[in-house]
């Protein structure tokens, strides 16, 4: 960024690291989504999150810019912009979290079944983190407010079609009742049963009174 | 079977199987996984039911039996050290073991040691004949490596670093395994050599007699006290006074001092974190990602047998999980779960590939390497607390008991957010890499 800003239209010298590869790809001033179906678009929401992510990295860089400009020294700079260059950074990472989900699930073409059931989580987990960010996706109108009522729409109706598969989206992680260790938890779902079980083994209800009820309300009842 | 959770898995959309192999990495990983996991539930001394009930020298002392249980169980039945079979064995006691420091302060020096110190150390750790510890944090200073006070300053005339605590805020504070059990600490100081201070360098100081366990000389040493979580590690407290240890305890794979005093430098200044983005990678994929794994998994089993109020007057008490409200709270922590774990394999397959030139020293891809892993750790393990309270909270009352498991997830999880590296820390460091970048 910092070259391409000293030469504008130069592109930086040997290639970027593969993570922060997008840095230097195209970037698009508005999202194209035009209905609540077009949020379930992998590469839309993807580009989405590269977009917010590149324009608070950029950000951030031209705030240390700027206050460097004006006299400040490199640390004081550094540490007037911390707070910007950590919302720079979340983004950043959303943007690598939902890039790598989603890659993984284009190696499942085989299972069609379970590459839907995982698409549907993968979608919720994008379409959350714009919802929860709203704000970084209005901010430069890459997103309309309209447009974050499609996504809304769009992730309120991926709940139910979860919701079906919930229960064995959890099996599937294969943690056995011995190793989850809870009462609430366990594979054939008899909570109630474990949990009255389990609170009659606690060590308070080997005694028959309590330690130190007597010693310290008998003097009070004596008097 | 409760049929309010049997109605679940009547027909179901996918192969629940088929996913858990996916999960595992294939299905020879869930066989093995599984007969690992049955071995460990049929000995009583692994089991897990009463920890809810223990003390904190309880917790202590059932960790350090079942670590010792699991070694002699490896060794009875062939399972070699960092074998898939240990770690199954270690996910099913859901890692409740003693001596998880001690594979940090071994990996250590397998990361920063040459070869001949690979060579001696290595099998005394393999074998237990020493303890060992990690000694980075100190009581006033944390993540930032530069930032640490412990000096060790080398003696040419007797060819020794005198390792030291200049004051009160260097005490080294919050190891695991260090406050009753290691004999050695690997020990993060400010080498000082030739008259100048050289930065940050891993020093190997013994700390307890291998006789009969009491401190050595110049030693203070003991437990931190009563922690939110982890009472099954003993986290504490060194203070090294003066301690006088040989040439060859500075570990030297990046950088060295020759008997003369003359500094010679074989790495990058980031050489040092090394073991730490070693052992983040472990966390996120050994221990973070599977308590939300727990998490989701308890809260949503409970939230098909809860029934609570009526989704319409005349339909009987519904599942809290056909409340969209019930689902908002647990599917973005259920599709976390999923998300970070392929994260997690990813930074795993990074990692391995990068590890072996850095090893060589091809530092190319080191700085990508610690920002991924600086940053992923920061934000998965962010998120999966604020994922397992929200779980939490999910089972209502219930969630507030330990007997739910929930309790002790989310207190396990969040010391995550500042243990190897805290996280605001952590965030910036690789801000740094994307200004760069």
């Amino acid at each position: 960024y910092l070259n391409t800003q000293k030469c504008p239209g130069s592109t930086p010298k040997g290639s970027l690291p593969q993570s922060v590869a997008y840095l230097t790809a195209p970037d698009l001033a508005r999202c194209p989504a035009q209905t609540a179906a077009d949020f379930l678009r992998p590469e839309l929401y993807t580009t989405a999150w590269a977009h917010v992510a590149v324009r608070l990295i950029k950000d951030s860089v031209h705030h240390l810019q700027t206050l460097r400009q004006a006299g400040a020294d490199e640390h004081d700079a550094w540490n007037q912009t911390t707070v910007i260059h950590i919302q720079a950074t979340k983004a950043h990472l959303h943007y690598v979290t939902v890039k790598i989900f989603t890659e993984a699930l284009e190696k499942l073409e085989s299972q069609p079944e379970i590459q839907q059931v995982l698409r549907r989580l993968c979608d919720l987990y994008a379409l959350h983190g714009i919802l929860t960010n709203a704000g970084d996706f209005l901010h430069d109108g890459f997103l309309s407010g309209a447009q974050i009522d499609m996504a809304r729409k769009a992730y309120l109706d991926l709940l139910p079609l979860i919701r079906k598969d919930a229960i064995l989206l959890t099996d599937a992680f294969d943690f056995t009742d011995q190793c989850l260790n809870s009462a609430l938890g366990c594979y054939d779902g008899h909570a109630y049963e474990r949990l009255f079980q389990w609170a009659q083994r606690s060590p308070t209800n080997t005694q028959i009174s309590p330690c130190g009820l007597k010693r310290h309300t008998r003097p009070l009842m004596l008097k | 079977m409760h049929p309010d959770i049997e109605s679940e898995r009547h027909s179901p959309s996918f192969n629940v199987e088929e996913l858990t192999n996916i999960l595992d990495g294939d299905a020879e990983n869930t066989a093995l996984r599984r007969k690992v996991e049955s071995i460990i539930h049929g000995e009583p001394e692994l089991s897990l039911k009463d920890n809810y009930f223990m003390t904190q020298n309880e917790r202590y002392e059932a960790a350090v039996k079942k670590k010792f249980h699991i070694l002699m169980l490896a060794q009875r039945l062939g399972w070699s050290d960092g074998s898939r079979e240990l770690q199954y064995a270690s996910r099913s006691v859901s890692g409740d073991l003693g001596f998880v420091i001690h594979h940090v302060f071994q990996k250590t020096i397998r990361s920063l040691g040459s070869e001949e110190q690979i060579a001696k150390w290595d099998p005394l750790c393999s074998k237990f004949q020493i303890l060992g510890t990690y000694a980075q944090t100190e009581m006033g200073h944390g993540t930032y490596l530069q930032g640490l006070e412990t000096e060790a300053t080398y003696d040419a005339a007797t060819q020794e670093f005198v390792v030291h605590s200049p004051t009160m805020t260097a005490i080294k504070w919050w190891p695991g395994d260090l406050g009753r059990s290691a004999t050695h600490a690997l020990v993060q100081a400010q080498l000082i050599c030739s008259g100048a201070r050289q930065g940050m360098h891993a020093f190997i100081v013994p700390i307890r007699s291998l006789d009969d366990h009491s401190p050595l000389p110049g030693i203070t040493i003991g437990d931190i006290g009563p922690k939110m979580d982890f009472e099954h590690t003993d986290n504490g407290f060194l203070k090294l006074d003066h301690v006088r240890i040989p040439r060859e305890n500075m570990l030297n794979r990046f950088a060295k001092v020759l008997p003369d005093g003359a500094y010679v430098k074989l790495g990058v200044p980031k050489s040092n974190y090394l073991s730490m983005v070693v052992v983040r990678v472990d966390i996120l994929l050994g221990e973070v990602v599977p308590l939300l794994q727990k998490a989701c998994i308890i809260a949503i089993r409970y939230s098909v047998i809860r029934r609570q109020s009526r989704l319409r007057p005349s339909d009987p008490e519904a599942k809290v999980l056909d409340y969209q409200t019930q689902q908002q709270k647990l599917f973005p922590p259920l599709a976390m779960a999923y998300a970070f774990h392929f994260v997690g394999n990813h930074l795993l397959e990074f990692f391995h590939r990068s590890y072996s030139f850095i090893l060589n020293k091809d530092f190319t891809l080191l700085p990508e390497l610690h920002a991924l892993s600086a940053g992923l750790k920061a934000m998965l393990s962010d998120f999966c607390t604020q994922a397992v309270e929200q779980c939490r909270r999910a089972c209502g009352g219930h969630g507030y008991s330990k007997l739910s498991g929930l309790p002790s997830l989310l207190t396990r999880v969040t010391a995550s957010c500042t243990y190897e590296g805290e996280n605001t820390v952590l965030y910036l460091q690789t801000a740094r890499f994307l200004i760069k970048s």
